[in-house]
């Protein structure tokens, strides 16, 4: 956990409009890499599920990384500060 | 504000402007991704305004000092707040000490660019006397959504930051594109290095955004005059530079012998009668600067004005910092009044309002010192004034950043200025620097919500304009002059003639944007031609699009995209670009075209003049350019402009010859 930052896990465009399914299809997806559902909830930051799809994690870099090599997402994201101008 | 919609050619007296045909935005909800807001502003005040409109599917959060019930109305329709990523990210508990846990703003920002954008009318407004007048809105009756993603976190050491995490402006466009927001405004910018678009969570909400006909408007920065600083360079989202206006707030210095100097400070003080005027000699006149060398004499300065030189420039910082240590010294030494002498093309640093802080060019600290030279008891008066109208003219701002575009030089960056300096607007009541609930802020964070207002009435006005028609509306019928019909210029070092890489096509035409005549537009195969010509592949634009994608073997020429200017880095053999136009204005027309050549230029346009009529809306034609000097230049600026004798559709030409493969810069 000391090495980990969120990062944001982008898919693209949703592949279907229902919201709830879509938060499952995250769930799952970071289950496969962290290696249970209930740790995926504990990590999941955010869903994104309403104009695109993907979601925000706690991540270690290796996590970070198999998440990037999966056909499904399109790009890992580490999280960044803004400013206002 | 209270007078950058006058300049902006809007007056709210005026039945005919398109501030009435857009029944001032009614209907129109803008997203402001920011700082949160201050609900009790008299800016956000509903009186007049209808149900909230049908298509809004968002909330109003309930939280630390705020209550939907009470705090959202007919003017602010949505209210939320998003902190878990930043939470997450900071591991330890964040101190939110000097925070609302709500959408409630604490900084002021986010009031100040709601209300710029969409504030409500409110009456005898002003700033310690200074910008009286009516303040509201660009569309002041649009609605607003408001999303908090930025944060003031204290920090070890009691430093108060603002902090703003990608993750939750990402949320932020998650929940506005389901909310159903038409325009969204981000005050918010990044540094260099820029980041892909897929890298970028901004660049990836409005993607999608943009993707459902909303305008996302975004910031340019604040890292000006330097070249290639301009953030927020996505060709679909509009980026918008900042500008002054024609007005401001100098202080005149009258000399003992009757001349009179104006020099920059924003001092609302009571005027200073005659007092006596001292140069306070340097204990090490080489010292850089000067300022932060000095050793007041309490005897010598209490009472009196100090004239002061610095030779810090060039950094904003350092120039601030060298004129708070003057001004530190020179009140702790009892003097009533500071003027310094700097390098005139630096930024000219803002300072308590309260005590006369006076900024002028070396030209005229030179003749003040040597007046004080000149007689044994110099003496000078300072009195504030405003300014407003035809005399004052107009620049590109000294912040506002620059192009060219460091992602994608081909393209052009920022896309509009608008006005960014000495804003009055709303404020939170826990901003300082308030007064009676509004402040003076500069910034391109100011740029931005003005042309997020105006983009909601020319919503109000083309509901089926796609992002990329209104972009198109704005920039080609943007001023390149000023009031007075003289060309903008741009601050910096030196102050130069503005070009489209300090304010893209120049500063936002409301009025003009409303009827373009002829709109250069984009579609979803535009910018999936955009995704293959910047080599992203097949499989990640296919998810991103959600339409199966194979890019043509031979790369599209991202010149190509059917964008409102042509920017082109690296010209050696002549080049063919294509461009289509689409007639947004009277169906039977006639445009004839007309080329402004970039220096060391041929262009020529086939065909040269477009036929619309019933049945023919969309015409495509080709642009030519080629090089009659054979040596890597810099770049240099054309236009080419489409006329039908009603209608000037004017886009930029930014041209650079590279023949040889090295670094121009």
């Amino acid at each position: 956990a000391a090495n980990s930052r969120v990062h944001i896990v982008y898919l693209g465009e949703r592949q279907h409009d229902n919201p709830k399914l879509l938060t499952d299809s995250h769930h799952d997806l970071l289950a496969t890499i962290v290696g249970s559902k209930e740790l995926a909830s504990e990590l999941m930051v955010y869903s994104y599920r309403h104009g695109f799809s993907g979601f925000a994690a706690k991540l270690t870099e290796s996590q970070a990384q198999k998440l990037s090599e999966l056909p499904s997402v399109v790009r890992v994201i580490p999280n960044s500060l803004h400013k206002l101008q | 504000t209270t007078r950058s919609w006058d300049f902006l050619g809007l007056p709210s007296q005026s039945p005919s402007n398109i501030l009435h045909k857009s029944s001032m935005g009614d209907g129109v909800i803008i997203g402001v991704i920011d700082s949160g807001i201050w609900p009790e502003s008299k800016s956000f005040n509903h009186n007049g305004l209808g149900p909230v409109p049908s298509h809004w599917k968002g909330i109003c959060e309930s939280g630390d000092r705020s209550n939907a019930t009470i705090h959202c109305n007919r003017k602010i329709i949505g209210a939320r707040r998003f902190i878990d990523g930043l939470r997450k990210e900071h591991g330890k508990p964040l101190n939110l000490s000097a925070e609302f846990l709500s959408s409630r703003d604490a900084h002021g920002h986010g009031t100040h660019t709601a209300s710029t954008a969409a504030g409500s009318f409110v009456t005898n407004v002003s700033y310690k006397g200074l910008g009286h007048g009516t303040i509201k809105g660009g569309a002041p009756n649009a609605r607003l959504a408001i999303y908090k993603v930025c944060w003031n976190v204290l920090e070890d050491g009691n430093a108060l930051v603002l902090r703003c995490s990608s993750a939750d402006v990402l949320k932020a466009f998650d929940e506005a594109l389901h909310d159903g927001v038409d325009v969204l405004s981000l005050s918010i910018g990044s540094s260099i290095p820029l980041e892909q678009e897929v890298h970028d969570d901004i660049a990836i909400g409005s993607f999608h955004a943009v993707a459902r006909g909303i305008t996302v408007v975004c910031a340019a920065g604040n890292h000006g005059p330097l070249a290639e600083t301009v953030s927020n360079t996505a060709p679909w989202i509009i980026t918008v530079a900042a500008s002054t206006m024609d007005r401001s707030f100098p202080t005149s210095i009258t000399l003992g012998n009757n001349k009179t100097f104006l020099g920059q400070a924003m001092f609302t003080g009571p005027e200073i009668g005659f007092a006596s005027l001292i140069y306070p000699e340097l204990d090490d006149p080489t010292a850089d600067g000067g300022c932060q060398s000095l050793s007041l004499d309490k005897t010598m300065v209490a009472g009196k004005v100090v004239l002061y030189f610095t030779r810090v420039s060039g950094s904003t910082a350092a120039i601030g910092t060298a004129i708070t240590n003057a001004l530190a010294a020179v009140i702790e030494a009892g003097g009533v009044g500071l003027i310094v002498a700097k390098n005139p093309s630096d930024f000219s640093v803002p300072f308590n309002e309260d005590f006369p802080c006076i900024q002028v060019d070396y030209e005229i600290g030179t003749q003040i010192l040597f007046y004080i030279r000149s007689t044994r008891f110099p003496l000078v008066k300072l009195r504030p004034k405003t300014f407003i109208g035809k005399p004052l003219s107009v620049k590109v701002a000294y912040f506002s950043s620059r192009g060219p575009n460091s992602i994608t030089p081909a393209i052009l960056k920022p896309d509009i200025a608008a006005p960014g300096v000495n804003i009055l607007a709303a404020t939170s009541l826990r901003d300082p620097l308030w007064e009676g609930g509004y402040r003076m802020e500069s910034g391109t964070s100011m740029s931005t919500p003005h042309v997020a207002g105006i983009v909601a009435l020319l919503k109000a006005m083309h509901p089926n304009w796609s992002p990329a028609a209104i972009k198109s509306a704005l920039v080609t019928t943007a001023w390149r002059n000023g009031p007075s019909g003289l060309p903008i210029f741009a601050e910096g070092s030196s102050q130069k003639l503005a070009n489209p890489f300090d304010f893209g096509g120049g500063i936002v035409n409301p009025s003009e944007a409303a009827d373009p005549g002829l709109v250069y537009d984009v579609g979803k195969a535009g910018y999936i031609q955009y995704l293959c010509a910047m080599d992203y592949n097949n499989s990640d634009i296919t998810r991103v699009v959600k339409q199966n994608t194979t890019c043509p073997i031979k790369k599209p020429s991202i010149l190509d995209m059917n964008l409102p200017s042509i920017t082109i880095p690296n010209l050696n053999n002549p080049i063919t670009i294509e461009r289509s136009v689409t007639n947004v204005g009277a169906p039977e027309s006639i445009y004839r075209a007309t080329i402004e050549t970039p220096f060391g230029t041929i262009v020529s346009v086939n065909p040269s003049a477009l036929v619309f009529n019933s049945t023919v809306r969309k015409l495509d034609f080709t642009i030519t350019i080629s090089a009659i000097h054979r040596m890597n230049t810099g770049y240099y600026f054309g236009s080419l402009c489409w006329a039908d004798g009603v209608h000037l559709v004017r886009i930029p030409l930014s041209v650079r010859t590279v023949f040889a493969p090295y670094d121009e810069n």
